[in-house]
């Protein structure tokens, strides 16, 4: 709902990586690989 | 002038062993030599191009074919050993020595050619030269053997280089991700850092407003 | 039994061909057979390991060193072509045949042995022997080379497979490097335009206090 997708988008960027929790190499990666090919 | 020596045992005398040498310029089917020798006498012959498209004529073959058949009976030596069959009948007298030879069937045999081959006067000569040509052959393949042994170890070498930069690229390629993402991690967290500092920043901004 | 077959030119008659083959079990210093012929007569003979040492003593020559020499001279064959002479002189009556070696020298030659060969009654089969020999030799060296040469495409088949992965790796790694960087960039601007945005409302909510 526009509440939940609000929050989301507050939270984390369009490719899934937090604005605010620190990351790790294993969530970096993650995120990397859910990344569309951006050539 | 292209030139083979082989082992042979002639069907008429099996404990015998002769050597007989083809010799020929580019292509058998062009006519060819031949020595026969049992080391202490040597005849020689020759089949002419002329005569090997009479006997493929005579046996209704397909002259290439039958060229064919002559380099197994003739050249092939080890190869072919067993299905070929030579016929020798000395004739002292004469100073000749009938020679033949024939493919060996199943249930039968069909000569493949025969001549008259006639001695030679110096047999000595004839050894000397058989001997010379083999060791002669023996210093060439020595030398090729050991161009290709040198060969194979510079290949040897090459490949284990290869292999070891290869061992080296794929090592440095997983350093490589590990090395990125580590920066990448102390980089990221900064702005992560700085927006939860803003965040803070602002929320005290809001509420005093 | 090891052995070795070459042709030598005794300086005794410098035209003619004879060939020497020497045999030997594990090390010619343990003793050694000689065969000797001319394509038409041959003789043989053999030196005793005791002869050897005595030939050595006789000399004042270092055992080792004088086995060395005698390997160059009698088995080197092409490779000691020149540096060793060898004299050869028939006794037809005696069936004989006195053989010498000898190392040249710059400015002179010594003997290295000699010794007093006997005819063989058949040569004929010496002859055989050694063109069978010969050409088991040349057999094996046959296919020792086929050997070697399929050993040689095989190495060459694999070097040119570790190349290109070695090849593709590199790519890989590049690729690797070219498309960390590029996601990284875009996280990280996603960071950087999150705290542009949080600075602004940062400053708005400041004007507003």
């Amino acid at each position: 709902c526009p509440d939940t997708k609000e929050h989301f988008a507050r939270e984390y960027d369009c490719y899934g990586d937090s604005y605010m929790t620190d990351t790790d190499v294993a969530q970096l990666k993650d995120v990397f690989s859910r990344m569309k090919d951006h050539k | 002038m292209e030139k083979t020596l082989n082992r042979i045992h002639p069907v008429s005398d099996p404990e015998a062993t002769y050597f007989l040498q083809i010799s020929w310029e580019k292509d058998l089917g062009t006519g060819f030599g031949l020595i026969l020798t049992d080391g202490q006498c040597a005849w020689t012959g020759t089949v002419s191009e002329a005569e090997i498209s009479r006997e493929a004529a005579d046996m209704e073959m397909n002259r290439e074919k039958y060229v064919e058949e002559l380099k197994k009976a003739l050249i092939a030596g080890e190869e072919s050993a067993g299905k070929y069959n030579f016929s020798i009948s000395r004739d002292e007298e004469n100073m000749e020595c009938h020679f033949s030879y024939e493919r060996n069937l199943k249930d039968g045999s069909f000569r493949l050619g025969s001549l008259k081959l006639q001695a030679v006067s110096s047999p000595a000569e004839v050894v000397k030269e058989l001997i010379g040509y083999c060791l002669d052959c023996l210093g060439r393949l020595q030398a090729k053997n050991e161009h290709l042994q040198k060969e194979n170890e510079r290949l040897f070498s090459d490949w284990s280089d290869v292999e070891k930069r290869l061992e080296k690229c794929v090592e440095a390629k997983e350093e490589l991700e590990v090395d990125l993402y580590n920066r990448f991690i102390l980089v990221l967290n900064e702005k992560k850092a700085k927006i939860r500092n803003l965040q803070k920043l602002l929320n005290e901004a809001k509420e005093s407003v």
